[in-house]
């Protein structure tokens, strides 16, 4: 479902330039759950957000199905967006004025065949937490609700940027189980970043990533 | 060096009341380093939040040395926390229209014996990255520039409130080993805030919280 080729980002010039990403192929199949895994400043989340519609390479491809990412313009792309992408941010990025319950809506709203909100909300423990604003929610309940609002969609694709950084191993194991259960019921493309090398073991490929660019592909055979 | 006497915060009223903490008794001896470890929506934050002199108890008493901050004036909390307290935000509340090194000079400016702040940079690993701005870092990137600003001030007790969530095991390690450090050679007192049982291992005890209170501390007899 998605295949990239030669995918180079790169900050800046001259002396002071940074490449966060460094000629990146690599390609995920409909219907995998994949592990991103690498350190702090390996170019993760400038990856992810390429390939999420939300950032542009300086060179290469990135195709999702058969169209380009990269030749897209910013109306396409949002459109892309819009209608195929489920995002979990490394930093939320939530709406401090609504609630955990419109903060999902919001979303919910404009998608083509979504869950309820509030529901949504329970499978990540958050019933009770409903009608509470960010400022009001502790860090690892802010990470909750924008699990909530990118499953909520029911995405074709759900692009994870560490989803469980905040969240006690308890609370964690429960939240990688919702994203298993939308990979398994509702067969959506799930592709997970993270540092925590124990998340690897529910993926059906684990990528591992350093430097802008990938180390090694390694197969799940446990799954 | 602290002591609360059933420390309490309740957020709203009536059938929504949140009681946040619940009567929390507990002791920290000057020099220790402390691991609070809870899982999500416990209270960790409020509790730390409170003892920083960042928000206020609903009840109960919470002594520094010998002064209560629960009487103390809006003005005499910020002396406080200028005076003596370092803080690593779960959120990291950088500047965002500063650099990594102004974000650090910032708080060096106005403390009373601080480290040079490229030094403090180059000890969380980020000599490079002193010119960016928070936009241009990375997740772990820029909790190490929170972390950078807090133990450049040299304070009297350092408050970190999940200081590796978004660090991959090596850099939280590194980042863990600069707490060490500012604890053994500088002498400051060290409470950490997290959720992630390994790092229980370095503290001088453990305080184990749930639902608002301590459930048990133990005494690490490893160390
Ligand atoms: N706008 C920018 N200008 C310059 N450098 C940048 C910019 N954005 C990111 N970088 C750099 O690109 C590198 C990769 O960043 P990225 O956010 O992709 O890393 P990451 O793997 O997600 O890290 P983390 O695990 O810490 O979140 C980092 O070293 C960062 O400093
Ligand atoms: N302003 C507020 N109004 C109402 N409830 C609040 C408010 N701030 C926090 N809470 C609630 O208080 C509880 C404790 O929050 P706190 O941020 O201290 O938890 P925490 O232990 O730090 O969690 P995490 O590990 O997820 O960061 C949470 O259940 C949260 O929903
Ligand atoms: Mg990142
Ligand atoms: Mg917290």
């Amino acid at each position: 479902i998605f295949s990239t080729k030669g995918l180079t980002k790169v900050y800046g010039e001259g002396r002071s330039a940074v490449h966060a990403l460094r000629g990146v192929d690599l390609d995920i199949s409909e219907g995998e759950i994949v592990v991103l895994l690498g350190p702090s400043g390996s170019g993760k989340s400038t990856l992810l957000n390429i390939i999420g519609g939300l950032d542009r390479a300086t060179e290469g491809d990135a195709f999702f199905q058969d169209q380009n990412l990269c030749e897209m313009t910013d109306k396409q792309l949002t459109r892309y967006r819009r209608d195929y992408v489920g995002f979990v941010f490394q930093f939320y990025n939530l709406m401090p004025s609504l609630t955990a319950h419109e903060n999902v809506e919001l979303v919910t709203e404009i998608a083509r065949d979504p869950m309820d909100p509030d529901e949504a909300l329970a499978m990540v423990g958050l019933r009770e937490r409903v009608d509470h604003f960010p400022a009001q929610l502790s860090g690892g309940e802010q990470q909750r609700v924008a699990i909530a609002r990118a499953v909520a969609k029911n995405p074709t694709v759900l692009f994870c940027d560490e989803p469980t950084g905040a969240l006690d191993s308890m609370t964690g194991r429960a939240v990688l189980n919702v994203l298993k259960d939308v990979n398994e019921k509702l067969g959506a493309t799930v592709l997970i970043v993270t540092h925590a090398a124990s998340q690897a073991a529910m993926a059906d490929r684990v990528i591992h990533f350093a430097d802008g660019n990938v180390r090694e592909v390694v197969v799940n055979k446990n799954k």
